[in-house]
């Protein structure tokens, strides 16, 4: 087990008790900045955490960041470790981040679907879906990421529980994805939702189950726009903008269309970087670098949410 | 613990719809055991295949006799995996 911070690698991929034990060492070294949340606990019976940054306040308007809702994606999971820490070590130094967490708070899930993370460590690497039951049939998980109810169980997604896309028996069928839901609704004042993928190099918006333009379209691609320009000038990682059902395809049961339709504008998901050999296997070595220059887009996102209230 | 000994991921480039289309084909093909990494969507974007050792020759003959344009993105996935996991206990020691 990694015994403090300072000795705690971020250059490399860790197993859910080594991260949870991070987490704890996190909320240690700032006390008066982070605490850690049970939002709920999955299929398997593991708590969901959150991490909550924030300088006081009762119900401040806030950011949701999440990883980890493919569990083979991790990078993700890698990038939102390094993401967590730097914020926490940023406050009082950067004046963005001081800005925000002045006047905001930030709830972060790292580990958005822990029994796939684990089912990654130590049976399937390539397992992409949650690890429930579907009832008649011989194939086990819900894709997270097509369970949401924002045009469930339309296009792009599948009724097949055999499917890597399959979206469910039901919107928000699956623990994790209702926790979120219930986790959002509860608080009332969400202004904006990153949702963090990898590996195609994007940032998306709303919408995935339709073509019509959302009514924030243009303010959203200019704010893409701006963010992934600031995330090339970092590596030259070049990143396409749009909304999903534009830039990739339709898809259907989103977590950014169900932000968005619950009245969070500023609803954004990324796809991190591939350097084109490796896919969902990418070297830890590039875990620091991908972070790194992940960070200037979100804390692009970020501003622009302080800085346009709503 | 499920092993990808010999499997490999394969980079696809689609010509036009039909390619496309072909491709969609493939994804419904249970049996085949393809795992789409990036999923056909448009024709700028590739499509990453992670092939079964056991599927690779059919799946490979099926992509030359449409003409598609492919390359090896991964050799041998279990390779990467243990190089991973070699990595890991590295970090972890």
């Amino acid at each position: 087990r990694e015994r403090s911070i300072s000795t705690f690698d971020f250059a490399s991929y860790h197993t859910l008790d080594e991260i949870y034990d991070w987490m704890d060492m996190l909320v240690e070294d700032h006390p008066n900045l982070v605490s850690k949340l049970q939002i709920g606990q999955s299929y398997e019976n593991r708590p969901l955490y959150v991490l909550k940054f924030s300088t006081g306040g009762s119900n401040r308007p806030a950011i949701w960041l999440d990883t980890g809702i493919h569990p083979r994606e991790w990078i993700t999971t890698a990038t939102g470790i390094w993401t967590a820490n730097k914020i926490a070590e940023e406050y009082g130094h950067d004046p963005s981040v001081t800005a925000i967490l002045d006047s905001m708070d930030i709830f972060f899930e790292i580990i958005t679907n822990p029994d796939g993370f684990v089912y990654t460590h130590h049976s399937n690497r390539m397992w992409r879906k949650t690890r429930s039951m579907n009832a008649g049939s011989r194939c086990v998980g819900v894709d997270p990421n097509r369970n949401w109810d924002a045009g469930f169980g339309g296009a792009g997604s599948s009724s097949n529980p055999c499917s890597e896309t399959y979206h469910g028996p039901h919107a928000h069928s699956e623990r994790e994805v209702k926790a979120i839901v219930d986790f959002i609704h509860g608080h009332g004042n969400v202004k904006s939702v990153i949702s963090i993928h990898s590996y195609s190099q994007m940032l998306l918006f709303p919408y995935g189950y339709k073509t019509t333009p959302a009514d924030d379209y243009q303010e959203m691609i200019e704010l893409a726009k701006k963010a992934v320009s600031d995330l090339a000038a970092v590596y030259g990682t070049k990143y396409i903008y749009g909304s999903v059902a534009n830039t990739i395809y339709m898809a259907c049961g989103t977590t950014i269309d169900w932000a968005y339709d619950n009245g969070v504008k500023y609803s954004f998901t990324l796809e991190l970087r591939d350097t084109g050999r490796y896919g969902f296997l990418l070297p830890s070595n590039q875990i620091i670098p991908t972070a790194t220059e992940t960070w200037p887009a979100l804390l692009d996102i970020m501003v622009h949410a302080l800085e346009h209230p709503y | 613990e499920q092993l990808f000994v010999g499997d490999q991921v394969l980079r696809i480039i689609a010509n036009d719809e039909e390619q496309m289309t072909l491709l969609r084909v493939l994804e419904e093909q249970a049996e085949l055991q393809v795992d789409f990494w990036r999923h056909p969507t448009n024709l700028n974007h590739p499509v990453d295949l992670q092939v079964s050792f056991s599927s690779l020759q059919a799946v490979k003959i099926f992509l030359d006799s449409y003409s598609f344009s492919y390359s090896i993105m991964i050799e041998d996935v279990q390779e990467l995996l243990d190089e991973e996991k070699k990595s890991m206990m590295r970090s972890r020691r």
